[in-house]
């Protein structure tokens, strides 16, 4: 464990987080993406399989479990909760998805680590779909044009993980001798670069003071 | 690559 993997854990809890204060808390889906939060709940369930054998690390099975939990809890208020579904924009909230998971689920099954283990394959599905898991969110805010304060964070947050990640990535590279990650290496690479708009445009709001909504083109 | 046991990461 090091600084920027823990930092990075942190951040994705922050954004479960506030993205539950918003969504069970504040009772409002406004700006959210259901597409985004279903595709999450499926790159935890595929990816954290393990948690049936592998315990290896407490730390990890907690976060497990939590970010399993945390993600299904969201998809059920956004999907059956009666003031959640209100405030939902499923008009705007149109990313075709399907778009995402097949070309993932094909690359799962061809680049992996250890092509005689299901498991890896349906790993490296999770770590595809990840990488693109933001865009029906992205899409919406674009689409919305103005970014709700508490939204932005969230956003932020998430995007602000996985690059710590890289920088996990990079540190390890360095000082494990035979460290390797390419699958994760490179669609992390892929996952921070789709933020790099939205960050600008963060960046750009909240230096006049954090409470400024976001305004994207 | 690190398949398997490895897999010391969320």
């Amino acid at each position: 464990m090091n600084i920027f993997r823990f930092l990075g854990d942190m951040s994705h809890i922050l954004s479960f987080l506030l993205l539950l204060h918003k969504i069970v808390g504040g009772k409002s889906a406004a700006g959210i993406s259901l597409r985004t939060a279903e595709m999450y709940a499926i790159v935890f369930c595929t990816r954290y399989i393990d948690l049936l054998w592998n315990f290896a690390s407490l730390y990890n099975y907690l976060l497990k479990l939590l970010f399993i939990g945390a993600s299904l809890t969201i998809v059920y208020f956004m999907r059956y909760g009666p003031s959640q579904k209100a405030t939902y924009n499923a008009d705007e909230d149109a990313f075709p998805v399907q778009y995402l998971i097949a070309p993932c689920a094909v690359l799962g099954v061809l680049i992996n680590q250890d092509h005689s283990s299901p498991f890896e394959m349906v790993w490296a599905f999770s770590i595809y779909l990840e990488a693109v898991a933001i865009l029906p969110q992205l899409f919406l805010l674009q689409k919305q044009g103005e970014v709700e304060n508490l939204t932005s964070h969230y956003v932020f947050a998430l995007g602000a993980y996985r690059a710590l990640y890289l920088l996990n990535w990079m540190f390890r590279f360095m000082t494990e001798p035979d460290y390797q990650q390419r699958i994760v290496w490179l669609s992390g690479l892929v996952q921070t670069a789709l933020y790099c708009d939205f960050f600008y445009h963060y960046y750009q709001s909240k230096k006049g003071g954090l409470n400024k909504s976001v305004k994207l083109p | 690559d690190c398949p398997g046991a490895c897999k010391d990461e969320l």
